[in-house]
């Protein structure tokens, strides 16, 4: 059978609230690519790789999509499953998901729509000491 | 009021790195 979509996780939700690496907390729907980028930088273990959608296609699973990325420099083909209103961090455009009217709906997460060649905001494991 | 850490937002799309 296939794998199972990555269900939506709460802190997708208007006005949840995130805590940055240097303490500062902000709502979700508040976020900068910025806010990323630095947490990352003082962050020990967690690195931001940019991941470029290069494929959209339907998922096996109903409201779902498959999101093919190439990631990082080394441009690693990674696939994702999720559902349509899984929202991913676009550089210097924020929340974007494959369907922004549902996610809004559901999450009331403003949204643009995710499309081929956008950039998003993807963490990597730094090489643990 | 549940505050999450702003890594949990973001997808592990990578495997780990060697750097």
């Amino acid at each position: 059978s296939p794998p199972s979509p990555v269900a939506l996780p709460p802190f997708f939700m208007r006005g949840s609230i995130i805590q940055l690496a240097d303490g500062e907390l902000k709502r979700v729907e508040d976020l900068k690519t910025e806010d990323f980028i630095q947490s990352a930088e003082i962050s020990n273990e967690l690195k931001i790789d940019s991941s470029t959608v290069e494929r959209i296609d339907t998922g096996q699973s109903p409201n779902a999509v498959v999101i093919q990325f190439s990631v990082g420099e080394l441009k690693a083909q990674v696939c994702v499953e999720v559902l349509v209103e899984y929202p991913f961090f676009v550089f210097g455009q924020g929340w974007s998901s494959c369907c922004p009217d549902r996610t809004t709906q559901l999450f009331e997460l403003s949204c643009a729509k995710l499309c081929v060649g956008d950039v998003c905001v993807s963490l990597t494991l730094r090489s643990l000491k | 009021v549940p505050v999450f850490p702003w890594h949990s937002l973001v997808p592990f799309l990578a495997p780990t790195q060697s750097d």
